[in-house]
């Protein structure tokens, strides 16, 4: 059990590395397992240097970069041994038109590495234009969901508008 | 394993018998606030076997019964079925090597909840162990739930180590 | 002591009903001080029923109806004795559309029934165009922060390219 | 009580001297995540006499100086200054009838903070109570901190309860 643990963090560590400095577009960023000798009652410690500044606790940085720097640990976890299905709701909610294009990218990246079937949630117009497909909620009876495809083009008119 | 469908009948605000077909890539769902896009996911998590009525945000599991609006009466059940290929899944226990699964879970008020596998009569336990097999399940790190990416911000050290737990 | 926070508690309750139904384009809402009979020890709890939907714990509720009645709350406690500033970040993070141009509305309401003076902090570029003025925050140089004076015209221009 | 202008120096991400006029109605504060805008509302619920160093996310007062960049070094003080008028204001004890309020709160590494009105030197409560007397301040319910909506939906109703406060 143990071993398995420290193994698997040692992989995922590798790919927080490099998702946190590709998110960021530079900086850097790692995991430590601390406060025991038994890594089954560690904690899992997040370091995180956006580019150009100084390392800082993660309760400093921004709700944007706390966002992104914990999208990084969970696609460090999924790279490590992914998922049939991945489920993420409105995940871009605090980021600005710059991240949301970078974590679409990132989503392009993991759909190109892996066999895995995405489900996005979101109210963000770019996030809505790089899906592959839209699948609509709509009310038109109040307190009643139903569900409706909706084509990309005719994305920009439906959205919200219901 | 590949997730192909997911049906739903009177769970949370999806009262009508409701197919949300799974392909390849990214699908978005989008959608005012309040009209179940979260209800939606939270299904499949129903379905995977989540013993935790808060994590589906209520304060008892019969909060996904559809119960009922201005309009409409409650019901009594709510049932949740996934479809899926198991390729390249070893044979669960008791059943024959085959491409196909089915999997539901239907709870009725003052009942609880049965499960099924391609039809066959299953504890909790077996369906949660299927999808742990397939490297998925409730409580998967990639089912990401509104609001979790500042849970894990929050977090202590030690829960957030739980989260490795997917990749070991 | 006890007197005042029961008087004003009914003020707030009769804002926050309104508020909450103004907002919600419908529905009913109410808060109920509970569970002591000393209401500096008691609790607030909060009942909502958006339009045409049964009255439901407010876990249930999505995200976006939580926020809208988070903030009828925190506008009804603001009616009730106004502050000279009120800053609000990222408040409409979860908001739809539609929900963010109500909130824009009960703003513009709010100014023009106090003499307050609001500060909000946005990444929604509908709630930007709704400003009376806006500042930008940048980075020119990393990790210092630099504050211009944004054209409410060349906001669309300047919205997080930077 | 109308707040006019907040002037920062070496307040977080602030190093430069940077004034913010605030005038009458909506003022909207844009730019790309990490870039200031939390800090900048920040430093006006410092100046009001913030004691809770958690509430401007740090681990000690302290973390609110300038802590340095890859290209510049760190500062020993951060300083914010209000400028206000004290418009149907009652007069504060110590202080001549008149129209115009400075209040300043300078903190310096290992020394602590140090509070002025009017260049006079004060202590921290006589700021606190100086806006709480015109119905603001630090923990004023109208200065909503990011995440702070969850925070409300998520309390307990007795935490829940202390927002009416702010009415009473
Ligand atoms: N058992 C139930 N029966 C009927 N309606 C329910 C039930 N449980 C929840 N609801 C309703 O579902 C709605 C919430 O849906 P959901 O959380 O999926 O919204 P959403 O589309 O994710 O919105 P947002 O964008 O704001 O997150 C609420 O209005 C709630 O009243
Ligand atoms: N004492 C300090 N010295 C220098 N930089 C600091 C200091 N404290 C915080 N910062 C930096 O300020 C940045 C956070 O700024 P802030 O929270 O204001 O961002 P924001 O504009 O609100 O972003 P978002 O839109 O993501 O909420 C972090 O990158 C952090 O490293
Ligand atoms: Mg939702
Ligand atoms: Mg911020």
């Amino acid at each position: 059990g143990r071993e398995r643990l420290l193994a698997a963090f040692e992989v995922v560590n590798g790919h927080f590395e490099s998702l946190f400095t590709h998110l960021f577009g530079g900086g850097a960023a790692e995991l430590m397992l601390t406060e025991s000798d038994d890594p089954l009652e560690a904690g899992l410690e997040i370091m995180a240097r956006p580019p150009g500044k100084k390392p800082q606790t993660m309760s400093l940085l921004s709700g944007g970069e706390q966002a992104l720097t914990a999208m990084a640990l969970i696609f460090a976890v999924f790279l490590t041994n992914p998922s049939p299905i991945c489920v993420l709701d409105e995940v871009d909610a605090p980021l600005d038109d710059a991240n949301v294009e970078r974590f679409c990218a990132l989503l392009e990246d993991m759909r190109s590495r892996t066999e895995t079937r995405f489900i996005v949630v979101t109210h963000n117009p770019i996030t809505m234009a790089r899906m592959d497909r839209l699948f609509g909620v709509t009310m038109a009876e109040r307190g009643v969901s139903q569900l409706v495809s909706v084509d990309l083009q005719t994305a920009e008119r439906f959205r919200e508008a219901v | 394993m590949k997730i192909n469908r997911l049906r739903l009948l009177g769970f949370k605000s999806f009262v009508e018998p409701t197919d949300v077909v799974i392909e390849n890539g990214l699908t978005g769902i989008v959608g005012p606030n309040g009209c179940g896009k979260s209800n939606l996911v939270e299904a499949l998590r129903f379905v995977m076997g989540e013993s935790s009525y808060k994590a589906m945000r209520g304060s008892g599991m019969e909060d996904v019964i559809f119960s009922g609006t201005a309009n409409r009466p409650a019901r009594n059940t709510a049932e949740v079925t996934l479809f899926a290929d198991r390729a390249g899944m070893p044979t669960p226990p008791g059943f024959s090597a085959g491409e196909d699964l089915q999997i539901s879970r239907r709870i009725e008020r003052e009942a609880g909840s049965a499960y099924r596998i391609n039809g066959k009569d299953v504890r909790a336990r077996d369906v949660q162990l299927l999808f742990a097999d397939a490297a998925t399940g409730a409580h998967s790190s990639a089912l990401v739930r509104q609001g979790q990416i500042g849970e894990i911000i929050a977090a202590k050290p030690t829960q957030r180590r739980q989260i490795l737990e997917d990749a070991a």
